[in-house]
């Protein structure tokens, strides 16, 4: 999945096309605002790339586990 | 947690470095995280 | 200076490497936490490509004006 999504621009797809986050998960990501892929990633660098803060971030925002924010 | 909500995002900024607690900048999307990350280092 | 900080990957690079943030407007941005200039871009995509907030929240940051938040 996440071959897929890296191999073109990630452009307005949809926060459930990230590897890791599926249709639940990327869900919960649109009602909590995150709707598209790129928010996701923007976040990341937000949190200055620190994996810790991010993986709570997603697991506060969507319940993601760490195999899933890992991915 | 509440009592953080009242501290501006530079207070809280303040706050996360007096704790030494890792942080990017405090904007809306990161908020909540840091306040939850100061309410567990002062617990 | 777009140019040049384009022709190579962010990295480390501080926020003063981004172009339409000098010296000045730098500084302001480390102070309030977003010291890396990937922090930026970050940001811009959290608040979903929206020029006009994106414009709005590094002029509530750095004070930047109409002119340098474009660049």
């Amino acid at each position: 999945k996440a071959r897929d999504f890296l191999a073109e621009p990630m452009g307005e797809k949809p926060a459930g096309s990230l590897a890791g986050i599926g249709e639940v998960l990327g869900k919960k990501l649109e009602e909590r605002g995150s709707d598209k892929a790129y928010v996701v990633p923007g976040q990341f660098l937000v949190l200055k790339e620190d994996k810790d803060l991010f993986r709570e971030w997603l697991k506060d925002t969507c319940g993601a586990n760490a195999k899933q924010s890992c991915d | 947690m509440d009592d953080y909500a009242v501290l501006s995002d530079t207070e809280l900024a303040a706050v996360l470095r007096q704790y030494n607690i890792p942080h990017g900048p405090v904007v809306g999307s990161t908020r909540k995280l840091y306040e939850k990350k100061i309410f567990e280092y002062e617990t």
